[in-house]
């Protein structure tokens, strides 16, 4: 049988040990660990690379921890700008989206871009008005709010300052 | 930012990457993971690769293109390609993050220079892990 695996990530940064709590870091590790299997079990049953990459990235999405799709941060407005790619490395074919705040799953769009679109990448209000000619699912900002990821972005509003997901602020002094 | 890259029973490779992009961000701000070549790249001559991390230097670098390009005309393994980027290449212009990637051989990468990168694998010979920390 010839190999085939999968991996995955939910961002990087400065992650102290200490910086999560026994809770959430199991719940960083649950997530994690669905998105893996999502994506694993469509290799298992002979599905392609691309479906299984799709599928983990959805289920990564799907979960507020991450900061993707739901989990998206908020931007200086108060709102949300996701971008995602996908690319196929058997047709170099690649789909990529830009600055959207309405897709459910950004990265579904970027496949649909792939498989539909004549173009690579599709950007804010045009290509959510590609996603609606292709039945996508959208959602409103309910879907995207968190009480964590809003004070994460008071916070860097107050101190005038942009910051990564998963890293201390610059100026956080520690020790 | 999240992603996932793959390889599949016919040796077929593929990444995929998503991300919300950086708190507080304005101007139309846009990272490395929607560009292809640079967060996010998949040929089936030498590897898949979805980034994470400091969006701007990722794009200067050509992350995810770059380490396609070392194993293509360098020939270096994916783990030496993976390394160069991530451990040299990245820190001299001050891009903290990591990458996964996979091969056409099967071979998985998960490589970062922060000081933790949320990730995971699973390979068809039984390996499987989740891991947060630098040191797990």
């Amino acid at each position: 049988m010839k190999p085939f695996g999968i991996a995955i990530h939910g961002g990087a940064g400065t992650i102290p040990r200490d910086s999560l709590s026994a809770e959430r870091e199991a719940l960083y590790l649950e997530g994690l660990d669905r998105a893996l299997s999502a994506g694993y079990e469509v290799l298992l049953r002979g599905g392609s690379a691309l479906e299984a990459v799709r599928e983990a990235v959805v289920e990564l999405e799907n979960n507020p921890l991450f900061n993707a799709g739901r989990g998206s941060v908020f931007n200086h407005i108060g709102s949300h700008d996701m971008d995602a790619a996908i690319m196929c490395g058997r047709t170099l074919e690649a789909g990529a989206v830009s600055g959207i705040s309405q897709i459910k799953n950004p990265i579904v769009l970027a496949e649909t871009i792939l498989k539909h679109s004549d173009h690579v990448m599709l950007i804010g209000q045009g290509a959510e008005e590609f996603a609606r000619l292709h039945h996508l699912e959208f959602a409103d900002a309910g879907y995207f709010y968190d009480e964590f990821r809003h004070q994460q972005w008071k916070e860097a509003l107050a101190a005038g300052r942009t910051q990564l997901d998963h890293s201390l602020p610059a100026n956080e002094k520690m020790g | 930012t999240v992603g996932a890259v793959a390889i599949d029973l016919h040796g077929n490779l593929a990444a995929a990457t998503s991300t919300g992009g950086m708190t507080n961000k304005k101007f139309g701000r846009v990272g490395d993971s929607s560009i292809i070549g640079a967060g996010n790249y998949a040929n089936n001559v030498t590897c898949a690769v979805s980034c994470t991390g400091h969006g701007e230097p990722f794009l200067r670098a050509v992350t995810a293109h770059d380490v396609s390009c070392l194993m293509e005309y360098k020939g270096l393994s994916l783990r030496d390609a993976c390394r160069e980027v991530v451990h040299k290449k990245l820190p001299r212009i001050h891009g903290e993050g990591g990458l996964i990637a996979t091969d056409a051989a099967g071979n998985i990468e998960l490589v970062f220079n922060s000081d933790g990168m949320y990730r995971g694998m699973q390979h068809s010979d039984g390996r499987r892990e989740v891991a947060i920390y630098k040191e797990d």
